[in-house]
């Protein structure tokens, strides 16, 4: 609340989100509650609806304010004030890959991802870099998280001594300091060794294998023959497959992806149907 | 080529499974309205079949989970790098006549580590942690006793889940696991590394995380923890995944948690190439934004 009340305009883009973040995803939380104890999929679509919304439908909007912004080189004020500038940059996003499961949540399901490995092997053989031991590592990290954690009780005491003085502005070790300016974007974000390519989801479809299985027992199988036939797993669908075609697994390809989603409903029908494993629920 | 002439064949492929919940109660031809353990089903969508039937809401029967595990060693084990394997390899505790119990928590775990290591270790070797595909678990919310409590080690729990997983966990990390249960597996050495994170440290639904402000606070220390592994990690330029049970969006995680997490992913962006998680059942991605978790931090 105070930052509010306070002028500080770079906040004022973000300030909602998270209120209406919350709400939207309160029925996530039922879901989840119901979940835990393993019951029947609730709100799962309300959920879909809601990443959508708050994520995706966010992202589609900055990216599109961006491309605006960047035909109107000049900067318009609007209402009198000027507009702020959106940063459009993918290098602020992180991409968090939930997986499908193989309890029958809905279909059960795993993934297998590629990844570049090319040019790895000839840095092998040449013998251009040594593998080097973790033991000093792990023995400093010891030492060193001992002293980071040993000043808690000191901390709060002098804290509550010197409110509002620099002393409480030391630094938090949870938090990172920024990325040093003159490294490169890792595997995640450029095409490099170790990022990843392509992915196929598989699923055993449910349905179809409990069929097979009544049919090869029928046809005089025993019990075992006619679930070593029946029971396969399947490519459920490729990273690359239509009808959002991904050329790689990107951060940028990630978010071109979410706008997308963002955008158009038969795109989203279809990634909600895999977010299922092809169960066709709905709420 | 690998250090004491052993040798790695790769494929540039992986896999990622999680969220089996194998449950030995599963009865076939019982009722889903009974969790699949008894009963007598009225129709035909109650009934628990042999492999189960998706959305009844029962865990897995022993049958999926041995034929799931049978396919992928049929169909994968030969062609992939590493298992990345994100955890609750139990029943849920939804059924008031056969409560869980911390022992049976442990002895399942115990099992499915066991069938791991079985499947991918190379078969030959004397040495327990000679993979020919490197395994790497991390634990779920449902594998712990009570259900979703997990607090700072050395306990009796992060001794057993050593125990269970010593060799998938490398030696010189035994002491650091045995607080944090966190570790990573330099699946190719010296080049790629998989990190396995203890996030129920960071999860709002386990009672001992109240933020990760304070020292004395589980996810305070794991993401010291991680602080220093992805620098060190960083100084070798290594490149690294980070892998775990609970995922990273804000519904799941205390919100100051949620978003030192969110900035270590996004500040070490030159090193992390990805986060892979489970605990949702569904597959789908989230883009979580540094931009506004630094924002979220600098207002508090």
């Amino acid at each position: 609340s105070n930052a509010k009340t306070q002028e500080i305009p770079d906040y004022a883009e973000d300030e909602d989100d998270f209120v209406e973040f919350d709400k939207l995803l309160e029925s996530a939380v039922e879901a989840s509650d119901v979940r835990i104890m393993g019951a029947k999929p609730v709100n799962k679509g309300a959920y879909m609806d809601s990443v959508r919304e708050m994520y995706y439908k966010k992202i589609a909007s900055r990216m599109a304010d961006v491309s605006t912004s960047g035909k109107n080189k000049k900067n318009k004020k609007k209402n009198g004030k000027k507009k702020k500038k959106k940063d459009g940059s993918i290098d602020r996003y992180s991409i968090v890959n939930i997986a499908g499961s193989v309890i029958p949540t809905f279909n059960p399901a795993f993934r297998v991802w590629e990844y570049n490995i090319s040019g790895l092997d000839s840095e092998f053989q040449s013998g251009s870099f040594q593998i080097k031991g973790w033991d000093d590592f792990f023995q400093k990290l010891e030492v060193n998280m001992e002293r980071d954690l040993r000043d808690e009780e000191k901390d709060q005491k002098w804290s509550n001594i010197f409110q509002n003085n620099r002393i409480n502005n030391k630094v938090d070790k949870s938090i990172p300091t920024r990325m040093p300016a003159d490294l490169n974007s890792g595997p995640g974000y450029t095409p490099q060794l170790f990022s990843p390519t392509r992915f196929i989801q598989y699923y055993a479809d449910l349905e179809t294998i409990e069929k097979n299985y009544k049919k090869a027992l029928k046809d005089g199988s025993t019990e075992d023959d006619a679930a070593t036939t029946a029971f396969e797993y399947q490519v459920e669908y490729s990273s690359d497959d239509e009808p959002y075609r991904m050329k790689s697994l990107l951060t940028k390809d990630y978010i071109k992806l979410a706008v997308k989603l963002a955008k158009y409903d038969e795109l989203w029908d279809k990634y909600t149907e895999r977010a299922f494993l092809s169960t066709g629920y709905t709420d | 080529q690998l250090p004491g002439g052993k040798s790695k064949t790769l494929h540039g492929r992986f896999l990622h499974i999680t969220d089996i919940h194998p449950d030995p109660h599963y009865k076939t031809g019982s009722s889903a309205a009974d969790v699949c353990h008894s009963g007598k089903p009225d129709k035909k969508k109650d009934t628990a079949t042999r492999f189960g039937v998706a959305m009844n809401g029962c865990d897995s029967s022993m049958d999926l989970m041995e034929y799931t595990l049978k396919w992928v060693e049929d169909n994968l084990k030969d062609k992939i790098d590493f298992v990345v394997w994100t955890g609750d390899n139990i029943r849920h505790d939804n059924d008031r006549k056969i409560p869980r119990t911390e022992s049976q928590i442990f002895e399942l775990n115990e099992e499915m580590a066991h069938k791991f290591e079985k499947m991918f270790r190379r078969p030959n070797s004397a040495d327990p942690r000679d993979f020919a595909v490197d395994v790497v678990p991390s634990l779920g919310n449902n594998d712990v006793f009570p259900h979703n409590l997990f607090s700072l080690g050395p306990t009796l729990q992060t001794r057993e889940i050593y125990n269970m997983w010593s060799n998938f966990v490398p030696q010189e990390q035994q002491r650091a696991f045995a607080r944090g249960t966190s570790f990573f597996v330099e699946v190719i050495p010296g080049k790629l590394a998989v990190l396995s994170i203890q996030t129920l440290y960071l999860y709002k639904a386990n009672p001992l995380v109240d933020s990760c402000n304070s020292k004395k606070q589980p996810g305070y220390q794991l993401l010291l923890w991680l602080g220093y592994v992805l620098e060190e990690l960083r100084s070798r330029n290594m490149k690294v995944w980070l892998t775990g049970h609970v995922p990273p969006i804000l519904k799941n995680y205390e919100e100051s948690c949620y978003h030192k997490y969110t900035l270590w992913t996004n500040e070490y962006r030159d090193v992390i190439i990805g986060g892979l998680y489970g605990h949702m059942n569904m597959d789908h991605f989230v883009p979580v934004d540094g931009k506004k978790s630094w924002k979220a931090i600098d207002a508090t």
